[in-house]
C-alpha cells in the first residue's frame, strides 16, 4: 500500500513534467499478446504525419516489441523490468529522460503483458487503454473488475477472429458496461485495420 | 526475497502434508483463458472413475471455475486472491484444510490466470503444467523464460485453432526446448479432446 502511494506520487510527477513539455501520453495494458504492440503500431504509422511520437515498452526480458516500433520510425525507450509483471511510475520516469520530450507531441507506453499487475499502478499517462482479445475467454472482463475501473478506453481486439472461435463480442461488450459504464470501447481488428480510425479519435488524437 | 523463502518453506510443508495422506497434487497455471478450467475438467472426467479427486481454484474475485466443475461431482475449495495475481503455498495450505485428504487420491491446483505471477510461488504440488494456448502470441514462450525454468509439463492448448489464426504450433514446441529442453511438451486441444490421453499419461495418471 505504501509501495503504491509512492507510485501515485511519481505517476504525478511524470503527469507534470510531459504537461511542462506540452506532450500527451496514453498508456497501453492488456494480456499477453492481445495486441498491443500491434495497435500501437498502427496508430504510430497513421499519426506519425501529424505528431512526433515516442514510445516506451516495458517487458520482462525482451527487446522484440520496441524493436519492431522502432522500424517504423519513431524513437523508443525499451525497458525491462526483470520479474515484475507490469511497468511503474518510477521507470517511466527514467525512460521518460531517454526521450527528448522538447521534440516530442505524444508518448506512446507500452504496458508489460498482464491484465492484472498494471491495474494498481498508474503510470502518469493521460489515458489508458486496455487492449482486450476477444479470443482468449468469455469471462476475462467479469474476473478483472479493478482493471476496468482503472482505464478509459477499451480496445476490443482480434474481432476478426471472433466467428472463428465463437466469440460473443456483443457479450464482452455488455460485460465491460456493466463493471464500468464510462468505459469507451473500441472494436478493433489490428489484422485488418479495422476500427483503428475510431480508436484515434477516441483518444482524441 | 524474504516472502518468497516463507513461501518455500510453505510449500515444502504442503507437499508433505499431502504425502502423509499418500495424495498427489497438481498444479495448473497459464494466462488467463488459456484452457486450465477446461483441461482440468477433462482430466476429472477421464479419471473420476479410478481416483478421488478435489480441485481447488484460485481467482481474484469470482467463483466461475470452480462452480463449473464442481457440477463434475468432485469436491472443490474456491480461494480468492482480492488483488495478488497468483496462489501461494499459504492460501494453498488454508485450502488444503478444506478437503478431506483422507478421502482423496489426487487434487488439481487451478491457479490464477498469469503467466508471470506464480513463477516465483511454488506451491506444493509435485507436478506444475503450464497451460500454453497457441493463439496468443507467437512470442509467449520466449517472453517468458522463468516461467518455463520452473514448471514440468507444458500443455500446448487449442491447437484446433491454430490453422485458424495462423498460429506455428511448431516454432512454439522449438521454443520451448530452448528455453527448458526438460520439458515434457503436450499437444491439446481440450475442444476435440486431442492429447488429453497424452495429458494423463505424461502426468503419470
Ligand atoms: N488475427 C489477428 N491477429 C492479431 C490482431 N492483433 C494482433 N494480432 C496478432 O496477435 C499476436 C500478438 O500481438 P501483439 O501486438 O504482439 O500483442 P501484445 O499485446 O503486444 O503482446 P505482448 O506485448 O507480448 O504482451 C501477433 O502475432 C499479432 O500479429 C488482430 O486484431 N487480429
Ligand atoms: N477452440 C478451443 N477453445 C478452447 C480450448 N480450451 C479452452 N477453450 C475455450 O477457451 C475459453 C477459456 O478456457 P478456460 O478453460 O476457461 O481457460 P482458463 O485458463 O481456465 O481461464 P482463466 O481461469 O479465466 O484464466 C473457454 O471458452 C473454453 O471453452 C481448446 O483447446 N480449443
Ligand atoms: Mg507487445
Ligand atoms: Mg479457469
Amino acid at each position: 500500500v505504501n509501495l503504491q502511494r509512492r507510485n501515485l506520487e511519481l505517476a504525478e510527477a511524470n503527469r507534470r513534467l510531459l504537461e511542462s513539455f506540452g506532450v500527451r501520453a496514453i498508456d497501453f495494458m492488456g494480456s499477453v499478446g492481445s495486441g498491443k504492440t500491434c495497435l500501437i503500431g498502427r496508430l504510430v504509422e497513421a499519426l506519425k504525419g501529424e505528431y512526433r511520437i515516442g514510445v516506451i515498452g516495458g517487458d520482462l526480458t525482451t527487446t522484440i516489441d520496441m524493436e519492431l516500433l522502432e522500424g517504423l520510425g519513431v524513437p523508443v525507450v525499451q525497458v525491462n523490468t526483470g520479474r515484475e509483471c507490469h511497468l511503474d511510475a518510477n521507470l517511466v520516469a527514467k525512460a521518460l529522460e531517454k526521450l527528448n520530450l522538447q521534440q516530442l507531441d505524444l508518448v506512446f507506453i507500452e504496458n508489460v503483458g498482464n491484465i492484472i499487475c498494471p491495474a494498481d499502478f498508474p503510470l502518469g499517462a493521460h489515458r489508458r487503454v486496455a487492449v482486450v482479445s476477444v479470443v482468449e475467454s468469455p469471462y476475462i472482463i467479469v474476473k478483472h473488475p479493478l482493471t476496468f475501473q482503472t482505464v478509459d478506453v477499451v480496445a476490443l481486439n482480434k474481432v476478426d477472429l471472433a466467428q472463428a472461435v465463437g466469440a460473443d463480442v456483443e457479450r464482452l461488450e455488455a460485460d465491460i458496461r456493466r463493471v464500468n459504464p464510462k468505459l469507451a470501447i473500441v472494436r478493433t481488428s489490428c489484422k485488418t485495420g479495422l476500427g483503428i480510425q475510431n480508436l484515434r479519435e477516441t483518444l482524441k488524437l
